[in-house]
């Protein structure tokens, strides 16, 4: 059989299958659903617009395919032990979080069964844990230079509240101390009180 | 240092100078990288007031100074490879956008892509050193993604062997070409064009729109700024009105499609090639996908693991923001996909650089997949980090709103990238077309090859349902 008999949610190989599997039945549902269409109605352009909806979950089921499959091939290519542990943890989060987010898909084509589902959000689980030691080394890794960056929140150093406040203070709105409105608007008014 | 981030970068399980040599491919890029970052850093002429302080017009005066000044000094350091011109002005360029891009994204890489020998030699050059500002105006004030509906035209005239290129209604100006509002003198114009009386559908022009010197707008040109909009303060963002204005025939970008002095047409091996820059570019925007999820998760991130707030048993210190599951799983699944799209980025450059090298020695067999997939996948992975960065600020709490998180920037300047070079929507349909395609080629028993061959396998292909 070239299709998986069953998924093992534990392989990004596996799970590349089943975004592999999802993909093809989302492109024959779509297909299938336009010839019904173009069987109904006189011209083409009018179905193909009928079924835009269904030809546009197909490209993203596509796509989502294409992404994980790349994802997945990558590891093969990592020598470092430690990056290729917490980069195939973060490939088993992509996939199984994005098989949470589009569960009826895997289960209406019977890709996946209800309990392996309920497997899936416990590992997503399972993955947020063993991921948080490492969640501040994988965005350093991206190597941005706080110029770069642009934020006091994302700052290297850590210090955001002291910067926070000289940030503020720098504002144009803060280069007097009594803004001039004052003196033109509410000094009147309020001396009339 | 902040004490919490000192742990945790003490606690990590990998080295993440190693991933970032990864990200880089290879040390020497990652050397090589913070050696051009380092000289922007340290040069007083980069330097500037925060952007989020300034008046709109004062944003735009920096970032043409700094435009120009990054010329003079990627010229002064001799920097010459694309990836290197790149990380220049990355940096450079922060979360904001610079007029003088496109002369460098689109105006550029159309010569490049569908100009002949002699017009490269012409025009490239004074691009190249910006003695001519280019732009790309294909869009339209009443017409955007679907291009078959763009109203400008360029009629032959064979007496004086010029196009007259005209505006004909208001929904024809073109409208939202970046710098094309007041910094540009060129732009790479698309219009219908006519010649004996025949329409043959959508080409490019190069039309001078400024005076060289003066950079006042040429008789027959009506330009300007389309005003303040959703962000891209430093962009002019601009309109272009043309009235019965002419150019010479050579102004015409005939590497594939070619008018002769008589106003004879010659057409294209493909009317795919004219997509060529659309193709390069979608497959460049990928890669920006993952470069602004993954600020925004640098940002999110290293703040949650700063910021202590609430209570996870009670009359322990206030924790981590980054130990509450719920923050967790706001924001690693976001993580593992900015790694995700950096590594399809990765594939899409070296695929749109191999197919095209094969396009240059006339085999265009892989173009409808790579013209398909850039398509989904631009749409995809924008739209896609589109809602992240907005997740990532919203994780910030308070501070997500303020300029100082750089949050509200990035999403601003990102947000774009799911409407311009095709709006995603009809991106995912262009990329079904190619789906059903293939899938009807799969159903007549003819192989397909590429990231499709799963339609090969399809169980109702193989298991013919058999008269009983």
């Amino acid at each position: 059989a070239v299709w998986p008999a069953s998924v093992d949610i534990c392989s990004p190989d596996s799970l590349t299958e089943a975004y592999k599997l999802r993909a093809a039945r989302l492109v024959e549902i779509a297909a299938k659903n336009l010839q019904t269409e173009v069987s109904h109605r006189k011209s083409k352009e009018v179905a193909w617009n009928l079924t835009s909806i269904d030809l546009v979950r197909a490209s993203e089921a596509h796509c989502h395919y294409v992404v994980v499959k790349l994802f997945t091939e990558q590891l093969l290519k990592i020598q470092d032990k430690s990056i290729q542990t917490v980069l195939r943890n973060l490939c088993l989060l992509y996939s199984l979080y994005g098989i949470s987010q589009k569960a009826g898909d895997f289960l209406q084509e019977n890709i996946l069964t209800g309990s392996q589902i309920t497997q899936v959000h416990q590992r997503v689980k399972e993955l947020l844990t063993v991921i948080r030691p490492d969640a501040v080394a994988l965005v350093d890794a991206f190597d941005f230079q706080d110029v770069s960056l642009g934020s006091v929140l994302g700052r290297y150093d850590g210090n955001v509240y002291e910067n926070l406040f000289e940030w503020a203070k720098s504002s144009p709105l803060n280069k007097s101390e009594v803004h001039e409105s004052y003196y033109k608007y509410l000094k009147p008014l309020q001396s009339k009180l | 240092m902040n004490p919490d981030l000192r742990r945790e970068r003490a606690a990590a399980s990998f080295n993440p100078e190693l991933l970032t040599h990864i990200l880089d491919h290879g040390p020497q890029n990652t050397r090589r990288r913070r050696e051009i970052e380092n000289l922007i850093l340290n040069d007083p002429d980069f330097q500037h007031e925060d952007l989020n302080f300034l008046t709109r017009s004062q944003r735009y005066e920096v970032a043409v100074r700094k435009s120009a000044t990054l010329v003079k000094k990627i010229r002064e350091f001799g920097i010459s490879d694309p990836d290197e011109i790149m990380w220049f002005k990355n940096l450079h360029r922060i979360n904001f956008v610079d007029p003088v891009s496109l002369n460098f994204s689109m105006f550029i890489p159309t010569l490049l892509n569908q100009a002949t020998r002699a017009q490269q030699e012409k025009w490239l050059h004074p691009a190249q050193e910006l003695e001519i500002i280019g732009t790309y105006a294909q869009t339209e004030l009443g017409h955007g993604t679907h291009l078959r509906g763009l109203e400008t035209t360029a009629t032959y005239d064979p007496e004086t062997q010029e196009f007259v290129l005209n505006s004909p209604t208001v929904t024809s100006i073109k409208w939202w070409p970046g710098g094309l509002g007041k910094t540009s003198s060129h732009a790479i114009v698309l219009a219908q064009l006519y010649t004996k009386g025949k329409c043959y559908g959508l080409h490019a022009f190069i039309v001078p729109i400024r005076e060289l010197g003066t950079h006042k707008p040429l008789p027959g040109i009506t330009v300007g700024d389309i005003g303040p909009k959703f962000g891209y303060d430093e962009m002019d963002n601009g309109y272009l009105k043309m009235d019965h204005y002419r150019i010479p025939r050579e102004n015409m970008l005939m590497k594939y499609a070619q008018v002769k002095p008589d106003g004879t047409y010659v057409k294209p091996v493909s009317n795919k090639l004219t997509y060529g820059t659309m193709v390069f570019v979608r497959s460049f925007l990928v890669g920006e996908s993952a470069r602004s999820l993954a600020k925004a998760c640098t940002i999110a991130i290293r703040y949650s693991a700063v910021r202590r707030q609430s209570e996870i048993k009670p009359s322990e210190p206030e924790p981590q923001i980054l130990d509450f599951q719920t923050q967790q799983y706001k924001l690693f699944p976001l993580l593992a996909t900015a790694y995700a799209f950096h590594f399809v980025g990765k594939y899409m450059k070296e695929t749109y650089h191999r197919i095209n090298e094969g396009i240059g020695q006339g085999d265009l067999s892989e173009l409808p997949e790579l013209h398909a997939l850039t398509a989904g996948l631009k749409a995809f992975t924008s739209w896609t980090t589109n809602s992240a960065i907005e997740a990532c600020r919203m994780a910030c709490g308070g501070h997500g709103y303020s300029h100082c998180s750089g949050l509200p920037n990035i999403y601003v300047t990102f947000t774009p990238t799911c409407t311009f070079e095709g709006e995603n929507t009809v991106m995912m349909l262009q990329t079904a077309r190619f789906l059903m395609k293939s899938y009807e080629q799969a159903q007549s028993g003819k192989l397909v090859c590429g990231m499709v061959s799963y339609l090969n396998d399809l169980p109702s292909q193989r298991i013919q349902p058999q008269q009983v």
